[in-house]
């Protein structure tokens, strides 16, 4: 489904600084798979997922996305792939400030003709209730807790129903039982739908939901082989 | 240090609907003490901070630091207590981003006189090489990941030198080791400056840092066992 070759990043400061945040990167992700991403702070996770979800751009190297290249497309081609296929948990949320929870949560169905807007609804009526937002949907962001905002915007990933869902550390704002809630509803996405997930996390115990893990280290990925370490 | 009696919370929503978050909270926090403070996500933990941190009013009930009340203060009164004796490290960091990551660290130390800052800062020249962000001092927080900007965070609370330091889920994007070097540089503050700090957390492992722990649930504050559950 997702395939990255040869992919380079790197940040530029001043004339004379550049720190090389990904080294010729190769990853595949297949339909259904559901892959974890970890690494210590600072190791890229979160520059890696922006590429996969076009929302930066890479130096060098090329991405495919179900066959089609991404990289060199124009921005309205990378703004369709955005809203249509991939669904976004981001790290710092992103909600909109003046949208209650629920305009929040239906903003990616928008951009939809109206009928496949009512599918998904109905299909989506007990993603309010599995995340136990139910109650939340007419308060605005900054009457939510740092867990709440986090489930809405796992809502929000979730409800068009995406091909990839990319989710930057899920679980960092929420204890131990919501997390195990949200692992199974993101679990049961893969099994459903075939969604594919790729999870950048620091909870190592999550690793335990995901098919298999990749290591960012250096710049460099490398797979993570559960079976020998344990 | 920090006495709390008979705090009540609540928000309200239109005319018909009350959310109690607290209700009578007893709390006390003694000089070079570090306190766990658990709940499920939405219980009132970073309410509770808020409050102490006077960056929030409660209902009712007493706040008392160092014998002198809290409550029912003015502005001008809570601005200094927030300024000079207690340092804050917020879940969604409360970075500037128009200052650079060494003017946000040093941002509490404008409000104090020359020769302490001084003092101050050849103490904490020290703190940026221990939190792992000597590199970044020049950056602005959006050239930052998630966990760099949480540590730019933790520096700021901790380079006025605070009597009580409020931590609300300082570890939450950082990965194992970054955490354990953290609780230590806290730790170590309890020891060496007498520093108190209450710490909101999802991670449970952190209680072991702690000298003890206190549970959030259902708006009502009860003492963690560890003793007794172990
Ligand atoms: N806009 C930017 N300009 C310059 N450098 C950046 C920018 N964004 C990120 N970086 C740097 O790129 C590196 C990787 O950042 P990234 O956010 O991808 O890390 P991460 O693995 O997600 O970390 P964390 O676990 O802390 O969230 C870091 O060293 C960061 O400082
Ligand atoms: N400004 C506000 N207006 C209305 N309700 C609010 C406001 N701020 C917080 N709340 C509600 O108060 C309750 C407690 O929120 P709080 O942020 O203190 O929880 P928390 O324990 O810190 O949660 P988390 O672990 O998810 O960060 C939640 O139900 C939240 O929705
Ligand atoms: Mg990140
Ligand atoms: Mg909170």
């Amino acid at each position: 489904l997702l395939h990255m070759q040869a992919i380079n990043k790197s940040y530029l400061f001043g004339k004379t600084e550049e720190i090389k945040v990904l080294d010729t990167i190769n990853l595949e992700l297949h339909r259904g798979e559901f892959v974890a991403l970890v690494g210590p702070s600072g190791s890229g996770k979160t520059t890696l997922l922006n590429l996969i979800g076009c929302i930066d751009h890479s130096d060098s190297g090329e991405i495919y996305l179900d066959g089609k290249a991404l990289h060199n497309q124009s921005e309205q081609f990378l703004k369709n792939i955005r809203r249509n296929r991939i669904g976004f948990i981001f790290q710092n949320f992103n909600l909109i400030q003046t949208l209650t929870v629920q305009e929040n949560i239906e903003l990616p169905l928008w951009s939809m003709n109206k009928k496949s807007e009512q599918e998904k609804l109905l299909l989506r009526k007990q993603l309010y209730t599995d995340l136990g937002i139910q109650d939340l949907l007419n308060r605005f962001p900054y009457q939510l807790s740092g867990g709440q905002q986090q489930r809405t915007a796992i809502a929000r990933a979730l409800i068009s129903n995406p091909d990839i869902i990319l989710a930057d550390e899920p679980t960092g704002n929420l204890d131990y039982k919501t997390t195990q809630e949200i692992m199974h509803i993101l679990k049961k996405e893969t099994e459903k739908f075939q969604t594919s997930i790729l999870m950048a996390t620091h909870d190592l115990s999550l690793l335990n939901f995901a098919d298999r893990a990749l290591i960012l280290r250096d710049g460099q990925l490398v797979n993570y082989d559960s079976q020998n370490s344990q």
